[in-house]
């Protein structure tokens, strides 16, 4: 479903009164990831997580390196088929939530599927689905100021939920729920990914989410550092 | 140096067309806290953790109760005190982070010692030495949007840290943490508290965390079910 081979990414930075600095990111990161896997990507702060996820998920382009998603290029779709992919076939929970603030939850969760054509009533009734499923049944109208931290975060994984897509990435979800509401969050993406054989890649900093993957990504300093299945 | 009694924090909410609806986020919370002490906070996703915090750091007031901070009704300081208190004695770590989006990180960190009346030079100089102490000296000529999810929270504990306050509220500073860098974070903290006796109030969803404080207070539902001393 993705291969990715040799991707790097570069950051100019304006440094001083004259010039720039290059920070380079990602070095030469190669990965295949097959139909149903479930991957959790690990490493240090900084080191390249997200900004690998935002290649995969089509929000940002490599500097070098190729990335074909389910067997097309992703360098050569056009703007609208980008657009199209992330709305039909993406699910992506951002770090920071991202979440449109002068609308309710429910309204959030619908976004993806109005975008993807679904009426307004079907789609407030899937949101709500995904709201319940989410532990956030009776938060349907509270805007993201009203919600705390880890109900905002499942506003998002809800939001990415939505539109039932074949890849869902998703950039440490739990980061802000207790041990319990996040083993509930596990819950659901390890049957989306048993029962529907949805496609998960997720980043996470904790070794008990890391445990509900089968496979094992390590990034360090840009680079991936340890690549393996592990039995789950 | 903190003491509040019976806090009671309600939200009203607009529902339907014309009515509103009250939420009841805090139930008669008393506690006291001593100078010196290392307290974590626990508890569920919604639980009224951050609520709490705000009511802590004088940034939000309760719809009932009291609270006495360093011996002083809080609810008796004017804007003018509230706003010095929060300058001076206080450090607030954001589960949000609360960066500023067009400033560096390091006039990030600087801000609250320019408000403090520190010298500009001075101020600068701090805020690298805080940076530095939260592996961010690389970092300071970036800008937020230009940081990943743990370089930006790391930026917010250093501005917390910056003008050495008496108090350090911090709101799950090391939820976009690696373990590794956690630890750091952590042995920054534990050790404003043995040297410097710097009170601190965390709260967090890792037992891990936790274990650095030698008092744990849960909470559920708005309500303190746990309080006690932990040997560390
Ligand atoms: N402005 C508001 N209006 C209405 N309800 C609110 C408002 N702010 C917070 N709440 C509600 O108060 C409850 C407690 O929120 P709080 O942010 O204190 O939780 P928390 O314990 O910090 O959770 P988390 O671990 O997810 O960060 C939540 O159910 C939230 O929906
Ligand atoms: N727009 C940008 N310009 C310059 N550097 C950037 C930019 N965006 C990210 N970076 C840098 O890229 C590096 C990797 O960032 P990334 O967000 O991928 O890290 P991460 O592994 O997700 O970290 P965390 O675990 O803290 O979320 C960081 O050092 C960051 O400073
Ligand atoms: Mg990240
Ligand atoms: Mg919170």
């Amino acid at each position: 479903l993705i291969r990715v081979e040799r991707l790097c990414k570069i950051y100019s930075l304006e440094s001083g009164v004259n010039g720039t600095v290059n920070s380079q990111v990602l070095y030469d990161v190669s990965l295949s990831i097959n139909r149903g896997e479930f991957v959790a990507i690990m490493g240090h702060s900084g080191s390249g997580k997200s900004t690998l996820m935002n290649l995969l998920g089509c929000l940002d382009t490599p500097t070098s390196g190729h990335y074909w998603l389910a067997g097309r290029d992703v360098a050569s779709l056009s703007e609208k088929e980008l657009a199209s992919v992330r709305n039909h076939n993406l699910g992506f929970v951002f770090q920071g939530f991202n979440l449109l603030k002068r609308m309710t939850a429910l309204d959030n969760v619908a976004t993806p599927l109005l975008y993807a054509g679904v009426s307004r009533a079907e789609s407030r009734q899937r949101a709500q689905e995904l709201l319940q499923q989410t532990g956030l049944g009776k938060f349907s109208e509270y805007q993201p100021n009203q919600l705390s931290g880890g109900q905002q975060q499942r506003v998002a994984i809800s939001r990415a939920l939505v539109n039932n897509p074949q890849l869902i990435l998703a950039d440490e979800p739990t980061g802000n729920l207790d041990t319990q509401t996040s083993g509930e969050i596990m819950g659901v993406f390890k049957r989306l990914n048993r029962e529907k054989g949805i496609t998960i890649v997720l980043v996470t900093h904790e070794d008990d989410i890391a445990a509900y993957a089968s496979r094992l990504v390590r990034l360090k300093d840009g680079r991936v550092i340890h690549d393996s299945k592990v039995d789950s």
